[in-house]
């Protein structure tokens, strides 16, 4: 029977730390853009988050992960027509940049749909590197393999060269519809494919770096 | 041996087995949906820190995990100075918390906060 707090009767900065972490990142500070996440990539986490915590937020025993914090990057897309006869094809581009300094990146993958059953056929998919202008295409193959219908392409040699990270992560989703077309959803178009990036936070839980004294680059 | 020494002393034997007021875990769950953080935090959908309470008793049974300081400190409050306090019921364990949350740019992201729930307590 708790009432609901007014965020007013919070202290300007909430002495709990679980709430200092999060307070950096809620709506109303910079950056906020986007309404909320749906759909596959959310039911795709949601599962993810239930297969490692339990009802109360613990982490279970048996989690696999790996680490300790996974960002699910959403892809933009430059527009345009992506169905061409029976071929879909649409330029995604992920966006990395402003990942936070303690946030070290171990792996990362995309993940998307490698079939589709369309109501007359199937719509097969793949995904292609988009690499320097001219660089012949890099077809990505599965490096899992599928789970719940989903396919996984390790993309992490793309984003990491040398000691320095990619800014962003250009991709051609490519599909093929196998079958009569016929009806409106002839032209589903797929799930966008998205990237995970399994980072280890060296930071986790702890104040935010602004909490801290300012520290000047060397 | 504190077991035996105890029990030559009249009033530790009064205390036998846990006192409804001993040092225990306490709830203290705060829903996301009363900071009206609801929209953006996806789960879990509240946050249950918990939290110490109690007294220490005078018998610091082994599942307090108090260190021989605390058992000493006892006896000193005791036996010898009661200006001296009794041991603190502090949190002796903690666990991360998984969080998934929506990002600024539409992204979602799932993070381990290390040490934000209590597990157990002890006297020291």
């Amino acid at each position: 029977n708790q009432s609901p707090l007014p965020l007013g009767s919070l202290p300007a900065v909430p002495t709990l730390p679980l709430l200092q972490a999060l307070q950096t990142r809620a709506p109303g500070s910079p950056g906020w853009q986007v309404g909320p996440a749906s759909g596959q990539p959310l039911r795709y986490m949601l599962n993810l988050y239930r297969r490692a915590a339990d009802r109360e937020g613990r982490p279970r025993r048996s989690r696999s992960l790996g680490t300790n914090t996974i960002r699910l990057v959403q892809a933009s897309s430059h527009g345009g027509q992506p169905w061409a006869g029976r071929w879909y094809l649409q330029a995604l581009t992920y966006h990395l940049e402003g990942q936070p300094e303690a946030e070290h990146l171990l792996r990362a993958t995309v993940v998307y749909l490698p079939s589709l059953s369309l109501a007359h056929g199937r719509l097969l998919c793949a995904l292609e590197l988009v690499a320097a202008s001219e660089a012949p295409r890099v077809l990505l193959s599965p490096t899992a393999r599928p789970r719940h219908g989903w396919a996984e392409v390790d993309v992490t040699p793309y984003l990491v060269l040398g000691n320095s990270s990619m800014e962003s992560l250009a991709l051609r989703h490519v599909c093929v519809r196998a079958g009569r077309a016929a009806g409106h959803n002839a032209l589903v178009a797929p799930s966008r494919p998205f990237l995970l990036l399994y980072l280890n936070d060296t930071q986790a839980g702890l104040a935010p770096p602004a909490a801290e004294p300012h520290r000047h680059r060397r | 041996d504190t077991g035996t020494l105890a029990h030559d002393l009249p009033n530790y034997l009064r205390e036998q087995g846990r006192e409804k007021s001993d040092c225990s875990l306490r709830p203290f769950p705060v829903s996301f949906a009363q900071l009206g953080w609801d929209h953006w935090i996806i789960a879990p959908h509240r946050y249950n820190p918990r939290y110490c309470k109690g007294t220490c008793p005078h018998l610091l049974r082994h599942d307090y995990h108090a260190p021989n300081h605390a058992v000493v400190q006892s006896f000193v409050h005791q036996l010898v100075d009661a200006s001296v306090p009794r041991p603190s019921c502090v949190p002796y364990r903690y666990s991360p918390i998984s969080v998934l949350m929506i990002e600024p740019n539409g992204g979602i992201l799932y993070k381990e906060y290390e040490n934000m729930i209590a597990e157990s307590c002890t006297c020291r």
